[in-house]
């Protein structure tokens, strides 16, 4: 919350869009700020309706450099837009920077996204230091089609105004912990020296010889990704991510995706009645990658491009008891595979498991 | 392994802090307070609300975290 609690005496607040951007059509930025309101007024009691002319109690506009509020903006990108807390005048408004590219999709920057940021900030929210909530301060697109208000911004926004006059009270997603005892993961992979840990629309960023971990969001490095990754290995002989959710993956050369992806799994040669993949990775020394899929695993030569004869096979033949395969990745020569809250570290040499260890114990919890 | 950063890093750093963190520098005389934080504390309370690690220097990972496209609010106080 801001300093003082400032808050609107009313609940039935106005707004007014001043001015539009001529990145986007008038229509869709109406349509990007009402729903940027909406996002709001679903949780609170709240109503915000839009007037044509005179002083509403929320000015949307967009600004170039010194617009005369004594926060300049400095061109694009930095400082994307800013807004006042709640109150009289200039209180409640929002200003946008118009040297930005401002869009309705993952392209420049969403409009939906910084409007509902910045419309947090008219109603009484300061940042919060949650990376996954909508106040947090730094910009991060994310699925606007299926936005769901993260709870640490309905537990802000209700703190002010009180709850929805819902008979049911919306709930969204909270960012999960990072030392979570019962922390599993959806998909692991190294990337450029970097280890990456996938879970839901989250991922954990750690360096081998850095003790902290950093989390963000998928959306943050690859927007045209949805949430919930399955499976994920790097390809280092041609420096290419990959990626796989339900029947089709993606290939990334650094943030962008590689042309004529997403494809669909089975072009791999995958048989028709596989569904998803659960879990992958490459083998740096041979080319080889590893598809897990409920109890069998897949082999791939990367240099061929195609499966490997004699596969799938069980995982219990050559793995051990490790049960169905969440995640896998290769590190310093062994293979670390994540089963729920557990991974088994595994060594391909002597075909044994070395030890079995809590999910988490790359994060120095 | 993290490099010490350049002159003008600093410089984009003093402003990021300057922005979001109100530092206070001679440039905004009027808004002096008694007692004048230093950058380094800045760079804690910048390293702390971002979950980075708190060392009060101006580190790689506290550059990136600037760069970031962001809001032009301020994290942290003197939101009017």
């Amino acid at each position: 919350l801001i300093d003082g609690n400032p808050k609107w005496p009313r609940n039935d607040l106005t707004y007014r869009i001043i001015n539009y951007t001529p990145d986007m059509r008038p229509a869709d930025v109406d349509e990007a700020i009402k729903q940027a309101f909406e996002v709001w007024s679903n949780v609170v009691p709240l109503t915000f309706r839009r007037i044509e002319d005179g002083a509403a109690d929320i000015m949307m506009s967009f600004q170039y450099r010194d617009h005369g509020d004594g926060y300049p903006f400095y061109g694009p990108h930095g400082t994307l837009a800013h807004a006042f807390q709640p109150g009289p005048r200039i209180g409640g408004d929002v200003h946008f920077d118009e040297e930005e590219t401002w869009t309705k999709n993952s392209r420049g920057y969403n409009l939906f996204i910084v409007a509902a940021h910045e419309l947090g900030h008219s109603l009484g929210l300061a940042h919060s230091p949650d990376p996954g909530s909508l106040m947090y301060p730094n910009y991060a697109y994310r699925d606007t089609k299926d936005f769901h208000l993260p709870q640490d911004d309905i537990n802000g926004i209700q703190a002010i105004y009180g709850q929805s006059l819902q008979p049911v009270q919306p709930t969204g997603p909270s960012t999960p912990g990072t030392c979570d005892p019962n922390l599993s993961f959806d998909a692991v992979a190294t990337l450029r020296g970097e280890m990456l840990f996938f879970k839901g629309r989250y991922l954990w960023r750690k360096h081998p010889q850095i003790r902290e971990t950093e989390i963000n969001l998928i959306s943050q490095f690859w927007p045209a990704l949805p949430a919930g990754i399955q499976a994920a290995y790097e390809n280092v002989e041609k420096d290419q991510f990959v990626l796989f959710k339900e029947d089709k993956y993606w290939v990334f050369k650094e943030s962008n995706v590689v042309h004529g992806y997403p494809k669909r799994i089975h072009q791999l040669g995958f048989p028709k009645n596989v569904k998803r993949i659960n879990a992958a990775f490459s083998d740096k020394n041979t080319g080889k990658t590893y598809f897990f899929v409920a109890n069998k695993y897949w082999r791939y030569d990367e240099n061929r491009q195609s499966m490997d004869e004699g596969y799938p096979r069980n995982i219990i033949s050559v793995f051990g008891k490790i049960g169905k395969v969440d995640a896998a990745f290769q590190h310093d020569g062994y293979i670390y595979l994540f089963h729920g809250r557990k991974q088994t570290q595994f060594d391909p040499n002597t075909k044994q498991v070395v030890r079995v260890l809590k999910s988490t114990s790359w994060f120095s919890c | 392994a993290p490099v010490a950063p350049e002159v003008d890093t600093m410089m984009l750093a003093k402003g990021y802090l300057r922005n979001f963190y109100s530092l206070e520098t001679e440039l905004r005389p009027s808004f002096r307070r008694k007692i004048t934080d230093s950058v380094s504390e800045k760079l804690r309370k910048m390293q702390s609300f971002f979950g980075l690690k708190v060392t009060g220097k101006l580190n790689n990972e506290t550059v990136e975290m600037m760069k970031q496209p962001r809001c032009g609010v301020p994290d942290i106080g003197e939101y009017v």
